[in-house]
């Protein structure tokens, strides 16, 4: 493993997005992770449509919020492909799902995975360069206030209520730490980004970690 | 300034600054890198607010990764 890992200077994160008012992290996060895979694969980066998944995923909540590895699961079960974000456009409420002819472009995924890797961070730093960036859940009531730096203290295990995607992990300095995409815009946190210390379980990081496969 | 709404809001924020120095009281001195608490877009509302329309995600047990699995399927 590199000391410092980034999906984003292989240029296949898309930017930071704002889910708003809207409780949608896990459709933000998901979708994130399979625009990622996609673009890995040797595709082009495209920004595909959360909003479809807030409103088509029936085993969630949409804006009221709903689970990253049921996010998966409908999408594997379903194979449904999620279309261009300008095709069908954020709009911060959960809405009718749209359907679109088998034609029109769309991203679907061939199956994923989802495992609890809490006292195995290191396996887990593996798993983030063999799969893609990770979809996980996380404690964020202390994001509130969050400014920069690296998040060590004032968060649990075990009590995510937030779904973000780890892009990468920097192990350089004094303190390692995993480097996190929210979906709050980038005028919060570091652009957006969010730095979580590696080593811990810190805000129950690694709790909840899936990856999809497209 | 002067609404009821105002007055609210004014109080959760002065909360909120109350907060942000119980937080960095944790920072290690010696670290620069400590996470750094303080004013954001979301300093005027109360912490169940922001729960409440920001944090969407639902807690999933899921089963543990065992390394088990990989020397199964590396198993020529």
């Amino acid at each position: 493993l590199a000391p410092k890992f980034d999906w984003r200077e292989k240029n296949v994160v898309t930017p930071v997005q704002s889910q708003q008012s809207c409780g949608g992290c896990w459709a933000f996060s998901v979708v994130g992770g399979i625009e990622s895979v996609y673009a890995i694969q040797g595709n082009a980066l495209e920004e595909l449509s959360v909003q479809q998944v807030i409103d088509c995923s029936y085993k969630n909540q949409g804006c009221n919020g709903g689970s990253t590895v049921g996010a998966l699961s409908w999408l594997n079960q379903t194979q449904e492909k999620i279309v261009k974000t300008s095709e069908y456009p954020f709009k911060a409420l959960t809405g009718v799902c749209h359907f679109f002819p088998k034609s029109a472009f769309g991203v679907s995924i061939k199956g994923y995975e989802a495992y609890d890797f809490s006292g195995q961070e290191e396996k887990m730093m593996e798993k983030l360069v063999q799969w893609g960036p990770l979809v996980v859940t996380v404690d964020a009531v202390s994001w509130q206030d969050y400014l920069g730096g690296v998040i060590q203290h004032h968060c649990s295990s075990q009590e995510a209520n937030h779904a973000v995607l780890i892009t990468g992990f920097d192990r350089t300095g004094e303190v390692p730490y995993w480097i996190v995409r929210n979906s709050w815009g980038t005028s919060w946190g570091n652009e957006g980004y969010v730095y979580i210390e590696i080593g811990g379980n810190i805000c129950g990081i690694a709790d909840s970690v899936s990856a999809a496969f497209v | 300034p002067g609404s009821a709404e105002f007055s609210i809001r004014f109080k959760t924020f002065k909360k909120s600054i109350g907060r942000h120095v119980y937080l960095n009281s944790f920072s290690r001195s010696s670290s620069n890198n400590s996470a750094k608490y303080g004013v954001t877009e979301f300093s005027d509302l109360s912490p169940d607010e922001f729960r409440e329309r920001y944090l969407g995600g639902r807690h999933v047990q899921l089963p543990k990764y065992t390394k088990l699995k990989e020397d199964t399927l590396n198993i020529p």
